[in-house]
């Protein structure tokens, strides 16, 4: 696992972190709730709790698909490609390609879900770039969710044990949890706690 | 668009599968350092947009050291044989789709246990 310079954290004052999604793009709950579940497997492993916001007005973290150049100096590229980037904390911007197709997955955690095929898995992408957004920079473990890059139609969506170690250095544990060592699947709830 | 299972995917994503603006650099397989070869010049921007080489010089199409210094540096990160060469493994990594952001910030690699590696255009 890796920092950003200067190993930047969300301060000890922020560990209920509430997160917004840009009202333009009109998602669907089933895509809210992809990113519900991927919020959630960080704070099973962490201090930290992610509630949705309706609201963009104070939210910590704002989350919006984008296409080609959208105001940050890092434009989007079309399908493939770049799939999404996120700031260091505490800044709190997620953007993902919005010329991508995206695969809302109902759950499961196969590791390859379609042949080859240009069509992302959403849960993936989102968390690992929620990783971003709490601190982690990329890591070379390839089966860590911190890898830098992932094939169309495959599917990572468990912390791997660098994850769990990288992001436990900048927070801790989960108090209320076993460290995520051995944390039993939770890929079948609807909505998953953060939300 | 949003795909809500795999059996609602249309057939011709498959077939699209190779659709990837970097998929061009698989033409540059096998280019070795002392070569310039058409193209290059945009593999430099993509070590650029990643954090492998710094420096505000215009990139052209020789493979010259500070290439050849970011692929070694690419190759180690993502656990390739570290040949500083355009070889079929270190370019298959490369036109995977991947996180826009950088590996490397500042010229500095963290990844690959810590290990700092450096990259300047000349």
């Amino acid at each position: 696992y890796s920092f950003f310079p200067g190993k930047p954290r969300w301060p000890k004052r922020k560990r209920d972190l509430t997160y917004a999604f840009v009202p333009q793009n009109n998602l669907t709950d089933d895509v809210k709730r992809v990113f519900a579940r991927a919020f959630t497997r960080w704070a099973e492993v962490t201090p930290l709790n992610f509630t949705r916001s309706e609201s963009l007005l104070g939210a910590d973290i704002v989350i919006g698909f984008f296409s080609g150049e959208h105001g940050d100096g890092e434009p989007f590229d079309g399908a493939m490609g770049t799939l999404a980037h996120a700031s260091s904390p505490p800044t709190g911007m997620l953007h993902l390609d919005g010329d991508e197709d995206w695969l809302i997955s109902d759950g499961g955690i196969s590791r390859r879900i379609l042949p080859v095929t240009t069509v992302v898995d959403l849960e993936s992408v989102a968390v690992h770039e929620i990783g971003h957004l709490l601190g982690l920079g990329h890591s070379s473990v390839e089966d860590a969710i911190m890898f830098p890059a992932i094939s169309g139609g495959d599917r990572k969506v468990e912390l791997a044990k660098d994850d769990i170690e990288g992001i436990q250095h900048l927070y801790g544990g989960n108090p209320n949890g076993d460290g995520g060592v051995s944390k039993p699947s939770r890929e079948n709830e609807s909505t998953g706690g953060a939300d | 668009k949003f795909y809500s299972n795999v059996s609602s995917i249309p057939p011709l994503q498959f077939l699209n599968a190779t659709q990837n603006a970097w998929e061009t650099f698989s033409k540059l397989a096998g280019c070795h350092i002392g070569e310039n070869i058409n193209g290059l010049s945009k593999l430099k921007q993509y070590f650029r947009r990643f954090g492998y080489i710094t420096g505000t010089n215009n990139c052209t199409d020789d493979f010259d050291d500070v290439l050849q210094s970011a692929i070694n540096t690419y190759q180690t990160n993502f656990n390739l044989k570290v040949t500083g060469k355009l070889d079929s493994s270190t370019l298959r990594q490369i036109i995977k789709p991947r996180c826009g952001n950088p590996d490397m910030i500042d010229g500095v690699s963290e990844m690959n246990g810590g290990r700092k590696l450096r990259t300047t255009e000349r």
